[in-house]
């Protein structure tokens, strides 16, 4: 057991060195594991260094610099045993339009490769990124109803009335 | 292997048979806070096997049947069924195309279904752990997981890792 | 200290309601202290039921109706001692159109009554109740400068070819 | 009261002296990700008499102090000034406007001014809290706060309560 978290920890390493240098066009970041020897508990540093910024563990990032950080690295923890599908669950909350844009290429990368991606989302870029589009809404209150939509260079605030009942 | 449909009924805030077709790429779900997007990801899990309630934002399993909303009573079964395309031969099966379905009863009883024949929860979850994948058969990118990460505490980080493992 | 604990409490719990069933236009939420003695640890419950939504506590909400939730309560212990001014960093990124503008009529409703404010935000409505926007730029990597910002009904993606230096 | 005028040089992201005047009302920030919006909150924390490093994001204090960019090398020294206009007569001096600056340098050394004339962190900090506001004085609504009470854990949420009374 102890050697399957080694080797799966060290190859997410590696992807997470990789994706974060993809992410941030530039930088560094790595993962740092100490301890594990009693009575020291074993522990976790998250290290970045974003391009021509200082060093510094996960926490001490920016908001979005934390976020995007972090999505490298649950993708890289993925890519360690690739599933056919990804759900992401809003995770583009905190990003910039520059940092959407990187973190849908990354996706593209992936979707290319094979991976299906079902993506909620409140971002427009995503919304535009995405090959088909569903809305979820609740006309009569406390029943969820689904219709397609389409984006067709309206601006996105009119969602509503754009839709398509399927 | 990839999604093509899914169908709900029953379920959470869905008391009406809903159907979504996914794409082969990106599929984007999007709509007002509390609509009922985030039940959608919990239907995918909880037909995929998913036994911890917490995990579907529930005390006890029961609550993921629609328990009612203004004018409309609750439902006494909760039904999700999930189309997988088995187009890379990757299910041990000889379908090309395989139908999950879960349903709970308000009384706690369960049923399984695989390609509408009745099957036990234990088929359902074998089918995906003998390809390799196991619980990664699908992989969920959540809030919950990056708070994980940016927390303080060792442990929450070093769990994630030990979960992938 | 206790009876400190107490009042304050049932100030912010009153001050909760009231602003729940503004921000939620209906609906009820209440705030539920249990235990304190020996050896039970106190516990503070928090429920809300939205609008023809059952009561759930506020883990249970969605993503968006949580943020908005957290948000009443952190104004309701606000009000309690109020300051002269408030900073807000990025508290909007979770909610949608309809409850962007429910939050801004509450900020708006503080800021009538005397309340400065200082709002850190990515959400283009947000961007447009401020009387005042401020623009914070890195041209330099590493080095922050800040220029003042007007909307003047531009798509707000074209921030930076509108920045008026100070 | 109110604040009227923010000024900042050689503190964390921001080396080169900038000025942002307050509106009454309502003053947005905006920016692209790690451009320096958090940092000003910060800064205003800092100059009303924040002692905990943590809660500026970093280890120690010295870490305030603008440590260097591409080309750029590190100053000696933070220094941050916030003008007040005390419209209302709150603040217990004659004063309509009172400008309180604090310095730290890199030697650990701190400075304090008040309306320029230097004087001890506890001056600042009691000129707040003989107004009944304390560390009242102004309130931060952060993703943090919203955590806390978000977590499952009870003593998270009560702890916003014991701060606030
Ligand atoms: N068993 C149930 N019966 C009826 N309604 C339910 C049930 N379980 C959950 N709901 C409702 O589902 C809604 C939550 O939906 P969901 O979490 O999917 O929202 P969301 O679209 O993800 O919103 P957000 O953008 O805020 O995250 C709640 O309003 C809740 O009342
Ligand atoms: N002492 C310091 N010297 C130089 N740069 C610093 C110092 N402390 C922090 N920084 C820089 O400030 C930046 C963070 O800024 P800040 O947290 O204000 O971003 P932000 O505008 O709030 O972004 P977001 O929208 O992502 O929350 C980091 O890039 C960090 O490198
Ligand atoms: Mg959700
Ligand atoms: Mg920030």
């Amino acid at each position: 057991a102890r050697e399957l978290f080694m080797k799966t920890f060290e190859q997410a390493r590696e992807n997470f060195q990789n994706l974060f240098a993809e992410l941030f066009e530039g930088g560094q970041a790595d993962l740092i594991l100490e301890g594990g020897g009693d009575p020291i508990e074993p522990d976790l540093k998250i290290v970045a260094r974003p391009k021509g910024k200082k060093l510094v563990t996960i926490q001490q990032l920016s908001g979005g610099e934390k976020a995007l950080t972090a999505i490298a690295l649950l993708f890289a923890l993925y890519m360690v045993k690739p599933s056919p599908f990804c759900i992401l669950d809003e995770i583009d909350a905190p990003l910039d339009d520059a940092n959407i844009d990187r973190f849908l290429a990354i996706i593209r990368k992936f979707s290319t490769g094979d991976t299906q991606f079902i993506i909620i989302t409140h971002n427009k870029r995503t919304m535009e990124a995405a090959d088909v589009l569903y809305g979820v809404t609740m006309e009569k209150t406390g029943i969820s109803k689904i219709v397609s939509v389409r984006l067709e260079g309206q601006p996105v605030g009119v969602l509503s009335e754009r839709e398509v009942s399927e | 292997m990839f999604l093509s449909r899914l169908e709900i009924v029953g379920f959470k805030s869905f008391p009406e048979r809903t159907e979504v077709r996914f794409g082969t790429g990106i599929t984007g779900i999007v709509g007002p806070n509390g609509c009922g997007k985030t039940n959608l990801l919990d239907a995918i899990r909880w037909v995929m096997g998913e036994q911890r309630p917490t995990l579907l934002r529930g005390g006890r399993m029961e609550e993921v049947i629609f328990n009612g909303a203004p004018g409309v009573g609750p439902v006494g079964m909760a039904e999700v069924s999930l189309t997988v395309e088995n187009n890379r031969g990757i299910l041990p099966v000889e379908y090309s195309e395989v139908v999950i379905t879960r349903r709970l009863f308000r009384s706690g009883e369960s049923e399984y279904l695989l390609n509408r024949v009745p099957c036990r929860l234990k088929d359902i979850v074998e089918l995906f752990l003998d390809t390799g994948m196991g619980s990664h058969a699908y992989a969920v990118f959540q809030q919950t997981m990056i708070d994980a990460l940016l927390s303080e505490k060792p442990e929450d980080r070093l769990g994630l890792f030990e979960e992938a493992a």
